[in-house]
């Protein structure tokens, strides 16, 4: 038979809901929804096909062209063509308050350092009480070089001193941690802009929330549009998170998730797999 | 952008010439898109437009301005049967008054304990913090920190013990004096077990008199399960939603609500320690809304 409208309304209008809960993000399961709907009606289906099957099929294949759209990037081989010609291999880490970014940069140094990579930590969140020692207390639980400098100093400078001292003692990565801030603030936007521009990162990385709702497509497009960010990691995956938010914020951004932290240990980050985060949500 | 949505339904619904089913239809699907963008639990928006729309199809033969008016008054109404009325603590000042501040990890609990220290001390308590997170790094020192900006005095031990070292510090500031003490706790989430256990402890060992559950003004959908787990750990009385400096709406504060049956009492919208604000459902409901 073909299909009609009135014939997938019913179970478009489950999915709708289905995709809600998973945590996708409102515009993100729109989008999702119109697609699939727009490759439905008119469609013949057999008699004994069942429309369901069809639709989660269609589903599934809407999800993966979200996931195979970004470039990917392989951050290892990236790391290691700079490192052949003795040149630091500079990241920034960004993100709104409480994502995560501090505990990433510890988790991203053990990977680091498992692979025979030396990695310099750079204290660039001069701001928040407790950041600088949060911080240096991950370099001494990891034996790593730390830069910083007193709290209200120029995040900024911190950056591009790590990258100078990572230069001369032959350092192959620099980490830099930024202060979270909201992505509506003018001026600490602008103040992170400039953070990027004067220390040049090879790669930045937008830190989010995987228990974030909407409000995760809102940081995201803001921090990209102002700031600029080239791949993200989400973390708290380990909450029970369904997994939705990945599909919002790639949908949003078209950048590549590239990790999830799955909890508060230094070996609690995992390679983001989007056939694995797809099965899980049509569990 | 939200201010547009719930004006734009009320006004769609207003000028049609005849307020039919389909119309009212039309405005209920209008306010379950500005909840489910506001971050409210899917569950709960369906039930809660489903209700708001009976009763507007039992009344839809009022006219135009009294039905947006009643539209309005039933959406608030709904809305603050969830999170409350305005509701202060007034804590007595002869006896001592503990309160614990628990939450997901980075919702903004070690900030809000400064908060709402400096807050008590405006008012004439004399206030003490406890660091009873023995897990973060840094956290003391974070604490301190601000305990120093908001001149309140911070309680720990290099210990590995949260709950010996939330009842050394309450006995500490009792014998100093306090009549109000903030327990700061380590951030924690459904699945961790062995944490929901501590929390579980803690509370039993230091008896609070108002538990606090910090939550994050970006969470979405989690919302529910995270604070129902809470709930059925500890005596959730009362919720402090944050960052609503930023863009979330906060209807998963909204979702925490209706999860734990307890209120709403403290908005934080901002980094510094005076971004703290009582709770007014009218201001939250107009974030939500519109
Ligand atoms: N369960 C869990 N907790 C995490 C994960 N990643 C970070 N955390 C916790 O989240 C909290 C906040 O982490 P931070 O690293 O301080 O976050 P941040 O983005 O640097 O915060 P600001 O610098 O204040 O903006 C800490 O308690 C971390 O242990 C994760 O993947 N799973
Ligand atoms: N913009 C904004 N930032 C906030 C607010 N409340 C807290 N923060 C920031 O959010 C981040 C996390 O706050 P914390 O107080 O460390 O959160 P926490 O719940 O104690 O975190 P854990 O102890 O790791 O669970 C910090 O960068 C705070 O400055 C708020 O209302 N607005
Ligand atoms: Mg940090
Ligand atoms: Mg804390």
């Amino acid at each position: 038979k073909t299909l009609t409208e009135q014939d997938i309304s019913e179970p478009i209008q489950q999915l709708e809901v289905n995709l809600l809960e998973s945590e996708v993000a409102y515009e993100a399961v729109q989008y999702i929804i119109s697609s699939i709907s727009s490759k439905l009606v008119g469609q013949k289906i057999s008699r004994t096909e069942d429309k369901n099957k069809f639709i989660l099929n269609l589903l599934r294949e809407t999800l993966l062209n979200i996931f195979s759209h970004p470039t990917q990037l392989d951050i290892f081989q990236e790391i290691q063509k700079k490192v052949e010609n003795k040149i630091p291999y500079s990241i920034m880490f960004l993100g709104i308050n409480g994502t995560g970014k501090t505990t990433t940069i510890a988790k991203m140094s053990r990977l680091l350092a498992k692979k025979g990579y030396s990695v310099i930590l750079a204290a660039s969140d001069t701001y928040r009480a407790g950041a600088i020692e949060q911080l240096e207390t991950h370099s001494q639980n990891l034996g790593l070089k730390i830069l910083k400098q007193k709290y209200g100093s120029d995040p900024a400078a911190v950056a591009r001193d790590a990258k100078n001292y990572a230069t001369l003692h032959n350092y192959h990565v620099v980490l830099i941690d930024t202060a979270g801030r909201i992505q509506t603030s003018k001026n600490l936007m602008e103040e992170l802009a400039k953070i990027k521009r004067v220390s040049a990162p090879d790669l930045t990385i937008f830190v989010g929330d995987s228990l974030a709702g909407n409000d995760l497509v809102l940081q995201a497009r803001e921090f990209l549009k102002t700031v600029g960010f080239d791949a993200i990691i989400l973390t708290k995956m380990d909450a029970d998170a369904k997994g939705g938010a990945s599909i919002s914020v790639v949908y949003a951004t078209g950048k590549p998730i590239i990790y999830i932290g799955t909890g508060q240990g230094y070996d609690d980050i995992q390679n983001f797999d989007a056939e694995w985060l797809i099965n899980k949500l049509l569990s | 952008r939200v201010k547009e949505g719930l004006q734009a339904a009320i006004r769609k619904l207003i000028e049609k010439d005849v307020v039919d089913e389909a119309a009212i239809k039309e405005f209920v699907r209008d306010i379950q898109r500005e909840l489910l963008q506001a971050d409210v639990n899917v569950k709960i928006v369906f039930d809660l437009s489903k209700s708001i729309e009976s009763k507007l199809l039992t009344e839809r033969t009022k006219s135009g301005v009294s039905l947006k008016e009643r539209a309005i008054t039933l959406l608030y109404d709904e809305m603050v049967k969830i999170m409350g009325n305005e509701a202060k603590i007034e804590p007595p000042q002869d006896k001592l008054y503990v309160i614990l501040l628990v939450g997901i990890q980075g919702s903004g609990k070690t900030t809000f304990a400064a908060k709402l220290a400096k807050y008590f001390t405006k008012k004439g308590y004399k206030v003490g913090l406890i660091c009873a997170d023995i897990y973060r790094p840094g956290a003391y020192e974070q604490l301190k920190t601000l305990g120093d900006s908001v001149s309140t005095e911070v309680f720990w031990e290099k210990i590995n013990d949260a709950v010996k070292i939330a009842n050394d510090g309450k006995g500490y500031f009792v014998s100093k004096g306090k009549n109000l003490i903030i327990v700061d706790t380590a951030g924690r989430h459904k699945e961790e077990r062995s944490l929901l256990d501590e929390m579980r402890r803690m509370e039993e060992s230091i008896s609070p008199d108002l538990t606090l559950l910090v939550i994050d003004g970006t969470i979405g959908q989690q919302a529910y399960n995270q604070a129902l787990a809470f709930a059925k750990t500890t005596k959730v009385g009362g919720l402090v939603v944050t960052k609503l400096d930023g863009t979330a709406k906060g209807g998963g504060a909204l979702t925490a609500a209706a999860a734990t049956g307890s209120k709403i009492l403290f908005v934080s919208n901002g980094e510094r320690v005076d971004d703290i604000e009582e709770f007014s459902p009218t201001r939250f409901a107009g974030r939500i809304l519109g």
